[in-house]
């Protein structure tokens, strides 16, 4: 994985290769799961890194649940290297006490297809009978809010929340995965674009119980961002700083009781969306990696 | 393979709640086969939309007949998504196999 070019978007084939090349380079540290198959049956992959013991707390990261979001994988990817070659004590602190999982292609299906057939896809490739479109917006199918309004009951819209909540393999996948456990401490799921870091809730206006403290946890994470190359980031509860979105990922993962669940949007320079040049992955990355280590350390410290 | 040629993605600031209201419309126009990039949020935030080349100028003469003012984002979407694709294969070509 030391040649692997890491400034350059992939396919799915050759993420999941660099993914098996990691773990083969890295016996005692990485280890590969399957938690899961797709709608056109790819298998669902997470990396587990753990320094050994049984059911530790531990970190949930996740890039690319909309397939379209290409910098949010290759971030990703850049993540898994970073942990393993990482010299620095802020993370060998937390992998002596907590396990990391990091699920780089969340929508394999969607991230497939936009390689192949549709570069914007956005959602799922599932269909659910009787409607036209195909797909659901896996940001929508989580059982949290789930069928309110911030989300669309339109099979063929890009926000469709899907005929009921879980009916996405993928989503199931992680549900299942996240009570099998129990023992998540913190949730982070990362999209792109417009330079965000937000917290519960999205389906209501009802504050979280822990509001003051994520919005302090956010602020230091933001900044932390920010002093590496100044991207501008905004951040707070979903519904205040966006909008209305029902049946998403955070808001069920937060009603889990996992109090650190947050949702980035990665950046963009405001000029080519989910376009962005693969030049700018690597300080995508770096930048958010450093927002990262916030919301890690702040976890490992506050452990509950 | 889907292209997009003579896709354009607009951006539009709404700078009033008339504007802002304006633009929340222009997600139930299906017919225009709109997709938002940045959804409408509040004032001041960036709304992102690819229009596909058949309804760029029906919601051109709508914004300005409704005095929407819009920035062009991305000039043509096929030309960035080719670029993307052939600096994947240039870096294919030369990664080492392992």
């Amino acid at each position: 994985t030391s040649t692997f070019d890491y400034t350059s978007y992939h396919t799915l084939e050759e993420i999941y290769a660099f993914m098996d090349l990691l773990v083969a380079e890295n016996p005692n540290l990485v280890s590969k799961l399957e938690i899961g198959h797709t709608t056109e049956n790819r298998p669902i992959y997470v990396l587990k890194f753990s320094k050994g013991g049984t059911n530790r707390p531990a970190i949930w990261i996740d890039t690319g649940i909309h397939s379209r979001e290409w910098v949010t994988q290759a971030s990703g990817v850049w993540f898994a290297k970073k942990i393993v070659q990482e010299q620095d004590q802020g993370l060998a602190n937390i992998l002596d006490q907590m396990d990391i999982f990091l699920e780089i292609v969340t929508n394999p299906d969607g991230f497939a297809f936009t390689h192949t057939s549709n570069r914007m896809w956005r959602k799922t490739r599932s269909k659910h009978s009787g409607s036209l479109c195909v797909g659901v917006d896996p940001n929508r199918n989580w059982d949290a809010g789930f069928g309110g309004s911030g989300a669309s009951s339109n099979p063929c819209s890009e926000t469709y929340r899907g005929p009921y909540a879980n009916s996405e393999p993928e989503v199931k996948a992680i549900v299942d995965f996240v009570k099998n456990h129990g023992n998540i401490k913190a949730f982070i799921s990362i999209h792109s674009y417009s330079q965000l870091l937000l917290y519960p809730y999205g389906y209501t206006t009802t504050a979280v119980p822990d509001k003051e403290e994520l919005h302090q946890v956010a602020k230091e994470a933001v900044a932390a961002l920010s002093s590496l190359y100044g991207t501008n980031y905004k951040y707070g509860s979903i519904i205040t700083t966006i909008y209305q979105a029902s049946g998403g990922t955070i808001d069920w993962t937060y009603n889990q009781g996992i109090k650190y669940s947050f949702t980035f949007e990665l950046r963009d320079t405001g000029r080519y969306g989910f376009l962005l040049p693969a030049s700018q992955i690597v300080p995508t990355a770096q930048e958010t990696w450093k927002a990262l280590e916030v919301i890690m350390a702040h976890t490992r410290g506050h452990l509950y | 393979t889907e292209n997009f040629v003579g896709h354009q993605v607009l951006r539009i600031v709404p700078s009033s709640d008339a504007e802002l209201q304006k633009v929340r419309e222009l997600q139930e126009l299906e017919h225009l086969e709109l997709d938002f990039w940045l959804s409408p949020r509040g004032l001041g935030d960036p709304v992102d939309i690819r229009v596909p080349f058949p309804s760029l100028q029906p919601l051109k003469a709508h914004l300005e007949a409704n005095g929407v003012p819009y920035s062009i984002m991305i000039e043509d979407v096929q030309a960035l998504v080719d670029l993307e694709q052939m600096q994947m294969l240039r870096r294919r070509r030369f990664v080492p196999r392992s």
